[in-house]
């Protein structure tokens, strides 16, 4: 999960 | 009529004019644009009613699976007004001969015979954003957790084109059917297309943003 971690973080963006 | 509304707005390439034209500036103009059309996805992906329910692992393995194949969708809906051209943004319209003195042959001729299938069809906008949606729900990750409610998000997707198909097409019972036997073609023209920057990747010629080289490196 760690080498994912844009897609992770654009997917918790409330936006 | 959700899946309209959710639909991005139109994107732009927008070379950088102070690079010399050729392979370099063509790729280097393509993978920014990915990088920046994958993050309207991603977006776009979280109001496809459904999707947020699901776990962010499931989540992340779909469009992990489908980004590819949801680019390629989008570039094929925008050519296909056009005659043998892409339209890989709205000022990045690539004819054969362009294509073929920016390296992007490949590319392009794998591309277009997904656009002379769906031109075949007259594809419309409705079915499109269905399409779009079925062929996120249904990428086949090997990785899913909760599968009975990636199953639940396939059968009211495939509901809604369905519903579609009825409504608008009471002349061919067969539509339906027929929308959805093009996507083995589509999921086989996005691995030529993976494979076609994952190479691009290992060359090193061109600079990669890190969400698209994440998402290649999640296709490798």
């Amino acid at each position: 999960k760690e080498k994912h971690k844009i897609l992770h973080r654009l997917l918790q963006n409330s936006t | 009529s959700h899946l309209l509304v959710i639909e991005p707005e139109k994107i732009y390439a927008m070379p950088d004019p102070t690079m010399p034209d050729g392979y370099i500036k063509a790729l280097t103009t393509l993978c920014d644009l990915a990088d920046r059309e994958l993050v309207v996805i991603i977006g776009w992906a979280k109001h496809i009613p459904g999707f947020s329910s699901l776990s962010l692992a499931d989540q992340m393995s779909l469009l992990q699976s489908a980004w590819m194949e949801i680019l390629v969708l989008n570039i094929v809906f925008r050519s296909l007004a056009c005659e043998e051209e892409l339209v890989y943004a709205e000022d990045y319209v690539v004819d054969e001969e362009h294509a073929r003195l920016s390296g992007l042959l490949d590319l392009h001729v794998a591309i277009l015979p997904l656009v002379r299938r769906y031109k075949k069809l007259s594809m419309e906008k409705e079915e499109f954003v269905t399409l779009k949606a079925i062929a996120l729900s249904n990428s086949d990750s090997t990785h899913i957790e909760n599968v009975e409610a990636v199953q639940r998000l396939q059968d009211s997707l495939h509901e809604a084109l369905q519903d579609l198909e009825g409504a608008h097409n009471t002349e061919d019972p067969r539509r339906t059917g027929k929308l959805l036997m093009t996507l083995p073609l589509l999921r086989q023209t996005a691995a030529k297309a993976v494979q076609h920057f994952y190479s691009i990747k290992v060359q090193g010629k061109v600079p990669m943003h890190k969400l698209f080289l994440e998402m290649l490196e999640a296709k490798a």
